[in-house]
């Protein structure tokens, strides 16, 4: 699974999630990438957000539109909601990582897997890894 | 003016690298740069962050290092099929497409979508047929598959219900 998030000069934000699912899927299996609100979610009131990994999990938590809700309703940080959504994946089960970005500029990124690809770029700053 | 701000991801995964080509882990390194310098192009012109989002979306899905587009994962049966969606801030319009065998950048098509279609998610042939209908490029499905994947799979099936689901995602 690939993904982007990201906010423009203007504060306007937007994702993206594009994946070939899991290997050996069967039965028409459909993960969380594809499903708004579960591994892709853009909302200018809160963040963008992309998900990765155990798909069923994150359909399950609603993952990215909760990220955003956590911060809208719930006045949390971008990074406090987003290592909220991952603590909640992972009492029911589920890895993987997340990105968000919010329209203030802030960023944030996180993972319980033990690898993730992630890179990022800004006016000022820049770094790529694999961890 | 906010500071523009892009942030990619190529996935997680079970291992660092579930690979066996040594030469992975600097070619996904390339690949990440080079997803991140289409967006960043967008965003420092002053361009908006959807249209940042997809272009980094679409070398990402063109880079046979990362599980979307040419270089994903196959099914049970052998096959490609690939799923992508995109959200814009704004006013929150969505597209989404999923089960696709055909459509070169889902990416691409899930912004039709957005954009023009009248719904927010399509899904199988006739979601392929739809893209053709837009003029977005279609191709084999083999021209998704690399052996490498084909061996991921073969040890899959192997495996039965002990396989890692995600140890290629």
């Amino acid at each position: 699974t690939i993904g982007a998030v990201a906010v423009d000069t203007h504060g306007h934000v937007a994702a993206a999630t594009s994946t070939g699912g899991i290997t050996a899927k069967r039965w028409g299996r459909i993960g969380d990438s594809p499903l708004i609100g579960a591994g892709t979610y853009a909302d200018d009131r809160a963040a963008a957000v992309s998900a990765t990994g155990s798909g069923e999990y994150f359909i399950r938590a609603v993952a990215a539109h909760e990220l955003a809700a956590r911060m809208r309703l719930g006045g949390e940080t971008l990074q406090q909601a987003l290592d909220g959504v991952l603590a909640d994946l992972e009492g029911i089960g589920g890895k993987g990582g997340l990105i968000a970005v919010a329209p203030d500029g802030e960023a944030a990124w996180g993972f319980t897997t033990p690898a993730m690809y992630r890179g990022m770029a800004s006016a000022d700053d820049r770094c790529v890894a694999i961890y | 003016m906010t500071k523009w701000r892009i942030v990619i991801h190529g996935g997680a995964g079970s291992e660092r690298i579930a690979h066996h080509d040594p030469t992975h882990e600097a070619r996904a390194l390339a690949g990440l740069n080079a997803a991140l310098d289409a967006g960043a192009a967008i965003l420092a012109d002053g361009g908006s962050a959807v249209d940042a989002v997809e272009a980094a979306a679409r070398v990402l899905e063109e880079d046979p290092c990362f599980n979307a587009g040419r270089g994903s994962v196959l099914t049970e049966d052998g096959v490609v099929e690939l799923d992508a969606a995109i959200m814009d801030g704004r006013d929150r319009r969505a597209g989404a497409v999923a089960g696709l065998r055909t459509t070169r950048a889902p990416v691409t098509l899930a912004r039709r979508l957005m954009e023009q279609g009248p719904h927010v998610f399509l899904a199988g042939v006739a979601a392929d047929r739809f893209a053709a209908k837009a003029g977005i490029e279609q191709v084999g499905n083999d021209f998704f598959v690399l052996p490498e994947r084909r061996r991921q799979l073969e040890e899959a099936l192997a495996a039965g219900n002990d396989a890692d689901p995600i140890k290629y995602g």
